[in-house]
């Protein structure tokens, strides 16, 4: 049996709308740690990762671990009917092949239910080995999105590059070229206006700026973003939903052949 | 040219 009751039903939803289109069909694993998903893009070239801890719900049962597949566009379809207050509520019975969806506006007086099948995914599971980067950036999450908007009307690519000067996001394409750069910035009134910026190393990566757009989808679960880079390494694009879990999106960089 | 490297290349199969 799984009955999980989330009471800021909201997140559930943007974490649909944040990976729906990138990723079609998925697992969602539901263990006594959390409600987590692994999953990557058809072209194979990114993979998300989510957690929603078990502490983020009010109510958290699951029997055992279960691995429900699910397609993501349908998904969002249904969570896009619950109301932007409501409490969701996912329940499952043990070798069931549904997933019911409950939604409970505030006050108690609408309730709805949405059943959805379950479908057999076949998916890879990667492992994704601890690793020390060369360097993070951490920045509004509102003010990357509004670079990796900027940049896609010019290119194709985006060169995201660190150095003690700040992180610097390059693109160049037919009409010409544009550098936006980001200082470190810890003055600020608010402390999700802060560019925080480790640097072991400086590091230059290039990646397809669609895929970053796309991670962008996720900017209305956090106020700051977390990149993490390496040279020859997946870039790491983190969005923490405050003490209640993460989206990480994984990139795999262009390399000059 | 640039090559676009998959995640597996990366990241092995559990």
């Amino acid at each position: 049996m799984l009955e999980l009751r989330l009471v800021q039903g909201s997140l559930l939803k943007k974490l649909l709308e944040a990976i729906k289109d990138l990723v079609t069909d998925a697992n969602f694993d539901c263990s006594a740690t959390g409600f987590s998903l692994q999953a990557m893009d058809s072209s194979h070239v990114a993979l998300v990762s989510l957690l929603l801890r078990s502490e983020a719900f009010e109510h958290y049962r699951c029997d055992r671990n279960i691995s429900m597949g699910l397609n993501l566009s349908n998904m969002a379809k249904v969570l896009r009917c619950s109301g932007p207050d409501d409490i969701i509520t996912l329940k499952a019975d043990d070798g069931g092949d549904s997933l019911t969806f409950m939604f409970e506006s505030p006050n108690q007086d609408k309730i709805a239910d949405f059943e959805m099948k379950l479908m057999d995914i076949d998916s890879e599971h990667l492992g994704i080995p601890d690793t020390e980067y060369q360097a993070i950036v951490r920045m509004p999450s509102a003010e990357f999105a509004r670079i990796c908007k900027d940049l896609s009307g010019i290119g194709d690519t985006i060169a995201i590059s660190v150095t003690k000067e700040g992180v610097k996001f390059s693109t160049r394409g037919d009409i010409g070229s544009a550098n936006i750069v980001c200082r470190q910035n810890t003055s600020v009134d608010k402390p999700e206006d802060a560019t925080i910026i480790e640097m072991e190393e400086p590091v230059t990566l290039t990646f397809a700026l669609r895929y970053i757009n796309s991670f962008t989808k996720a900017t209305p679960l956090s106020n700051q973003v977390t990149l993490s880079l390496s040279s020859d390494l997946p870039v790491v694009v983190e969005y923490k939903i405050a003490e209640m879990g993460y989206i990480r999106f994984y990139l795999a960089p262009k390399i000059d052949e | 040219a640039c090559l676009q490297k998959k995640i597996m290349d990366y990241f092995n199969s559990e």
